[in-house]
């Protein structure tokens, strides 16, 4: 007959349900001893107190192993039939009913390539995040770098906008035409300079 | 037999609870 | 219909298996065993007849509270009427260990990688959209770059023009 170890129901007990039968019945069938010893003790000693009395305690022994002996096999009767009971519907957990820490068991029964392929997904995710991160960061990177530049173009900008503003503090609004006009006077003042000389020249020789 | 019994029933309930919080703290360090 | 919780079981099967035990030892048995004693005395047998009895009853019922108190039986006893209570609803035959670990302990963590997983996901999800809007900013501002770097390129230039005209200047005014 193969044992049904009862691994389900030790799982929730904390201990065989066979093992608690046992205990339960080791423990009855020492008070039926006990008991039977504490009876014949007491008639032993009622004995002692009669006289010419022709019952030995070897006879009260042999009729206490009788008593005894039935009561022993109605007692394992008994407690086989309650034991069978106890053990089908008290220390049982009936095959339709789960424990509360096997509930993933039900919910989640995955295979091992599932559990592979998930584990594997996750490792992809982990991986894709890292990138995701790297990617931010070199572009905030590029943000930071674009902001100085800008900054810095800005500023070269600016140090036009003041050059040619110094220039309009100073009445001259365009530097280029001013320029161009600064060389227009100046060829003037040249000629103007080479007609002087010429004219100084020819009133010396007069 | 009976402590064998015993002993793997006592596994089962309580080493996945105890392997889950190994599980779930490296989860949670991973991603930290 | 209602089901009766398993402590009450107990209790009536105790009582029925002490019932019978006090009936198998019943005091005509206990007289046929001990007829000489019974003949010489009657009451006596009868008093220690009764006392065998109760004390039976009473140390069985000692020893059952023993046990219920000790391995806080009751509740444990009341814990599983409410599992079974829970799950009257399904007939099939629930799951049970495969007697295989690593098989049986895939499904408990599974539901904790299902959520790494998912979480793993919307952040994925959440840092490619703050990707995709910095890579917008990054374009957007290379463009304003570009402007800007055409802006001082246009303003070099025209210095640079100015700064020949103005040596044609020097050239000029140094003429002989």
């Amino acid at each position: 007959m193969s044992v049904n170890p009862m691994t389900y129901e030790a799982q929730f007990f904390g201990f065989t349900p066979q093992t608690c039968m046992l205990r339960i019945y080791i423990a009855f069938q020492d008070y039926l001893f006990e008991v039977m010893q504490a009876v014949e003790q007491v008639l032993v000693k009622k004995l002692d107190g009669v006289s010419n009395c022709d019952i030995s305690p070897i006879q009260i022994r042999k009729c206490t192993e009788k008593f005894l002996g039935f009561m022993k096999g109605r007692f394992d009767s008994l407690f086989g039939k309650m034991e069978q009971l106890f053990l089908q519907l008290i220390l049982h957990i009936p095959p339709n009913i789960l424990l509360p820490e096997d509930k993933f068991q039900e919910l989640h029964s995955y295979s091992e390539e599932q559990f592979q392929l998930l584990k594997e997904e996750i490792e992809q995710l982990q991986e894709k995040y890292k990138t995701e991160l790297c990617a931010k960061q070199a572009l905030l990177a590029e943000l930071e770098e674009q902001s100085v530049v800008q900054a810095r173009l800005r500023q070269t900008l600016t140090l036009f906008d003041e050059l040619i503003n110094v220039g309009r503090h100073h009445g001259t609004s365009d530097f280029r035409e001013s320029l161009v006009s600064l060389v227009q006077n100046s060829r003037k003042l040249q000629d103007l300079r080479g007609h002087i000389e010429r004219e100084g020249a020819s009133l010396e020789t007069s | 037999f009976d402590e064998i019994i015993v002993d793997i029933a006592m596994k089962r309930k309580q080493y996945p609870r105890k392997i889950l919080e190994y599980v779930i703290n490296t989860i949670k360090t991973k991603q930290e | 219909g209602t089901p009766v919780s398993r402590v009450k079981l107990l209790d009536t099967m105790v009582d029925t298996f002490l019932q019978k035990l006090v009936a198998a030892g019943s005091f005509q048995r206990f007289t046929d065993c001990y007829k000489r004693f019974y003949q010489l005395q009657p009451d006596v047998t009868q008093r220690v007849h009764d006392k065998f009895i109760t004390q039976l009853q009473t140390s069985i019922w000692e020893e059952i509270t023993e046990i219920k108190q000790e391995g806080n039986m009751e509740a444990v006893l009341n814990a599983l009427d409410q599992i079974v209570e829970e799950g009257k609803g399904r007939t099939e035959p629930a799951w049970r260990p495969s007697g295989v670990p690593e098989e049986d302990l895939r499904s408990t963590i599974v539901p904790y990688f299902l959520q790494q997983r998912d979480t793993l996901r919307r952040r994925v999800q959440r840092q490619e959209v703050e990707n995709q809007q910095l890579a917008e900013a990054v374009l957007a501002r290379r463009r304003q770059v570009e402007q800007l770097q055409l802006q001082v390129q246009a303003r070099q230039q025209a210095w640079q023009a100015l700064y020949r005209e103005q040596r044609e200047l020097v050239a000029v005014l140094r003429e002989p």
